[in-house]
């Protein structure tokens, strides 16, 4: 799978997502 | 004669030597074996590995006699409620946790020695309309509940006396949680399936639901197994209980899709197929190897990252297979028949 199918990829996902998730 | 159709329809056909017999038990007054499996026991000084048998209304401990021979330490008789699974606790030494019920779970129990009375006992952790269990590393064990009203899902940190020491509250999403997978390295995320077929993320030192990705509609109700995060990409073994004859290659009955968290959509990776004819049952994952038995009685092995079929166990003159549970650390598969026969194999 390339990145084109998947979207823009970040390698500090988890991190990002708790962030911006609802506490 | 299951073997050879199996190995004949492989591409690349299964390795005989792949699985090698080491042992075998026998529970000689269990006529309904329900799980097996096998956790690490510390006993005068000494780590073993050891078995474990479930019957509906009994857990039996078994230590390694040498050569290739097993001893019962100890049965639990557990006879209110039928036991109907053993949930494996990675990294966890002398302690057993089963799940207990009817046609769902309705309690989780732990199963130990207490060095303070000398004396095997059985502590409840968990009761409630409980939908799916994991144990993961470091002495948690995380369950989902249902009520009429709401779903709750909570981790529980397990302490060596068989209580708990604390809990945490995850957030529930709308959908039925099924399936619970931990991710391996990242010891603070937690992957589950969900009735409605999506897979979602959890941020376990918080509590939060991180995101909720689509499986896909052309996959049947999939089950996660275990994750693995790499490159920004999240990896969930997936298998399909109720899986039909959905691809050219036949029953899949493993897949490892692709989901990048950040944008939440997925790419299939790999599919671990049967030939066509044999459905497959609910399987069991290791590393990246996947096991499952299928309804012909057989057992048979993937290689998940390859996407094909290293081993075959047929059923043997006397019986088929039932269960497949992989032993923690390496230490094999063990495979168990109805009749409390397991055998031990080295992979």
């Amino acid at each position: 799978c390339s990145e084109s199918d998947l979207g823009p990829i970040s390698l500090n996902w988890f991190e990002e997502l708790s962030t911006e998730a609802p506490p | 004669d299951v073997a050879e159709p199996l190995t004949a329809a492989l591409p690349d056909g299964p390795r005989e030597e792949s699985l090698q017999f080491v042992s075998e038990l026998k529970e000689p007054w269990c006529s309904g074996a329900v799980d097996v499996g096998a956790v690490w026991w510390a006993a005068a000084g000494c780590r073993e590995l050891r078995v474990v048998t479930a019957c509906e209304s009994a857990v039996s401990l078994w230590q390694p006699r040498a050569p290739a021979c097993w001893a019962r330490v100890h049965t639990w008789h557990l006879r209110e409620i039928p036991v109907i699974q053993i949930v494996p606790l990675p990294d966890t030494c002398n302690l057993v946790c089963v799940a207990l019920g009817e046609l769902e779970i309705g309690e989780i129990r732990l199963l130990l020695y207490s060095s303070d009375t000398d004396s095997f006992k059985h502590s409840l952790v968990k009761t409630g309309n409980i939908k799916a269990v994991v144990g993961l590393k470091d002495w948690r064990l995380v369950s989902s509940s249902r009520t009429m009203q709401e779903q709750q899902v909570e981790m529980v940190f397990l302490s060596e006396t068989g209580g708990s020491k604390d809990r945490q509250t995850l957030m529930p999403p709308e959908e039925t949680v099924t399936a619970f997978a931990e991710v391996e390295g990242m010891s603070e995320a937690l992957v589950g399936t969900t009735a409605g077929n999506s897979v979602v993320v959890w941020n376990l030192r918080t509590g939060q639901l991180l995101r909720k990705m689509h499986v896909g509609y052309s996959y049947p109700v999939s089950i996660s197994h275990r994750a693995y995060s790499d490159s920004g990409l999240l990896f969930v073994v997936l298998s399909h209980p109720h899986g039909k004859e959905s691809e050219p290659c036949g029953s899949p009955a493993f897949r490892v899709v692709a989901f990048n968290p950040r944008t939440g959509r997925s790419a299939p990776v790999t599919s671990s197929c049967l030939p066509p004819g044999p459905a497959g049952r609910r399987g069991d994952v290791w590393d990246t190897a996947g096991a499952a038995v299928l309804t012909s009685g057989a057992v048979a092995v993937w290689d998940l990252l390859r996407g094909c079929c290293t081993a075959v166990l047929p059923p043997g003159p006397a019986g088929q297979w039932a269960l497949a549970r992989w032993a923690p650390g390496g230490a094999g598969l063990l495979a168990g028949r109805r009749d409390g026969t397991v055998q031990l194999y080295r992979y």
